[in-house]
């Protein structure tokens, strides 16, 4: 098939009464099926519609909050699928996996692949090195069936976030399936910051389509969801489907079908406590399509360019706990030079009016990002300040007056992979209004 | 017509060659 109608769920999940001791399996599978209640509907209305495949978000059957000892009775053996296992026709094959066999008859009865992110436990001896004390591996797992109800494929998150009531399996697991609609890889959440399984899969496994569960949380004015996800997708070159949970306390909202081209479909509430489903036709090949987005030499314009004067009141602020080089845009309109170390940033903008009550700057880092420094970020960023106190540049801004009838972005990076960010006012995307130029700058489109 | 008001332009680079290894898949704290 050239294209094929994607679906993904933002799903409010009913969590589990905060506990220090583990509930009965019953009960966990009493509060599983509660969730699976409400994905079931949507998985029927996402079939009826056309869809071949759904993504529901991670930690979409039980939520987030467990120890190790409190999760475990929400956790089923979850063997690898070249044991070529329907659940829904053989639900006893591996001991006691009710909630396989449910999510198994759900994709065999509505003939849709479905994703749907779960625990897995394997038992190993406690003599072992690795082994935990309980004998158990615990692992935040996806699991893919397909239309007849056949486990396809079976993803250990390996970039686990404060997740204590899981492990980290031994190696990033590259975790592939094909279909008649492209080829498929699968990773989870905070994975999608890392080289592995998130790069590997697309640069060296040729997959078409990603499948993305996450339990994301905003963090402005970089990291919020459907900023980075599409952004990501853009630099990458590939379809990114994305099944956020959803959760207003905890900022967990943020979903989207994201082409290479542009987002195709994509929510953002923090309004209502209620989940959405979005559904879109995308290419099945996109490297395929035409025209396909070249690749960027993402430091070629900047590193051809003499650098715009640097103005001498450049200043230092922070996003989070990096530490940003900044310089204001004074005027309605210029060009705009900052660095820091080896990275220099460019600007060329004009504004439709300059806000006096807007403060607008232009930053550039690279290094270790944050407390952990276990991530080397590059970043240019032209950001609206908090208010027009400079200390407040790089704080979370959810509105902006200013209108820039053109702008132009680059630097002068070190590596490939750039993700190409534009977000507006009231934490909207901007889809078709922006393009990257093959040497490397950030244009608006109109 | 001039796009909405703008929150943010960036370019989001990661430098994997240059990531510090020191600690396997699993984070211990929030970024």
């Amino acid at each position: 098939l050239d294209t094929f109608i994607a679906a993904v769920y933002e799903h409010a999940v009913i969590l589990p009464n905060e506990t220090e001791t583990p509930v009965s399996q019953e009960d966990a599978l009493l509060l599983m099926n509660k969730n699976i209640d409400i994905l079931e509907k949507i998985i029927k209305q996402a079939a009826e519609k056309g869809a071949q495949i759904i993504v529901t978000p991670e930690d979409a059957l039980y939520g987030w909050k467990f120890t190790r000892e409190t999760i475990f009775p929400y956790l089923e053996d979850i063997p690898d699928p070249q044991v070529a296992w329907i659940p829904c026709e053989d639900p006893h094959r591996f001991g006691r996996t009710p909630v396989q066999a449910r999510l198994s008859c759900l994709a065999k009865n509505n003939s849709i692949y479905v994703l749907a992110n779960i625990g897995d436990k394997k038992p190993c001896h406690s003599h072992g090195s690795r082994c935990p004390s309980n004998g158990y591996y615990q692992y935040n797992t996806n699991v893919v069936y397909d239309t007849e109800g056949k486990l396809v494929a079976r993803y250990h998150k390996y970039h686990l976030y404060s997740e204590r009531q899981f492990d980290v399996p031994e190696k990033p697991e590259l975790v592939t399936f094909n279909t008649t609609f492209g080829k498929f890889g699968i990773f989870t959440c905070f994975d999608i910051l890392f080289h592995d399984p998130a790069v590997t899969l697309v640069k060296d496994f040729y997959v078409d389509t990603i499948l993305f569960p996450t339990a994301w949380m905003n963090v402005l004015p970089l990291l919020t969801a459907i900023e980075f996800h599409s952004a990501w997708a853009m630099g990458m070159r590939v379809n990114l489907l994305v099944a956020n949970t959803h959760h207003v306390h905890l900022n967990m909202t943020g979903s989207g079908i994201y082409a290479p081209h542009s987002p195709k479909e994509y929510h953002y509430d923090m309004e209502t406590e209620l989940g959405k489903l979005l559904l879109s036709e995308v290419d099945a090949h996109p490297r395929n399509s035409s025209p396909y987005p070249m690749a960027v030499n993402w430091s070629a314009y900047a590193t051809s360019i003499k650098p715009f004067p640097v103005q001498k009141n450049s200043f230092q602020g922070f996003i989070s706990r990096d530490v940003f080089n900044f310089t204001e845009l004074f005027e309605n309109a210029g060009n705009l030079t900052i660095c820091q170390k080896d990275l220099c940033c460019h600007l060329s903008y004009r504004m439709l009016r300059k806000e006096e009550s807007e403060v607008y700057v232009l930053g550039a880092f690279t290094g270790l990002h944050g407390r952990r420094r276990r991530e080397y970020w590059q970043v240019c960023t032209m950001l609206k300040c908090k208010t027009t106190n400079l200390t407040t540049c790089g704080r979370p801004a959810e509105t902006a007056l200013t209108r820039f009838d053109m702008f132009s972005l680059s630097g002068t990076f070190g590596t490939e992979y750039v993700f190409p960010e534009v977000l507006l006012t009231k934490i909207q995307l901007s889809p078709g209004k922006f393009e990257v130029l093959k040497d490397g700058r950030l244009v608006n489109k109109n | 017509g001039s796009s909405e008001p703008i929150l943010t332009l960036s370019l989001f680079g990661r430098w994997y060659a240059k990531d510090s290894h020191s600690i396997p898949g699993g984070t211990s704290n929030l970024s």
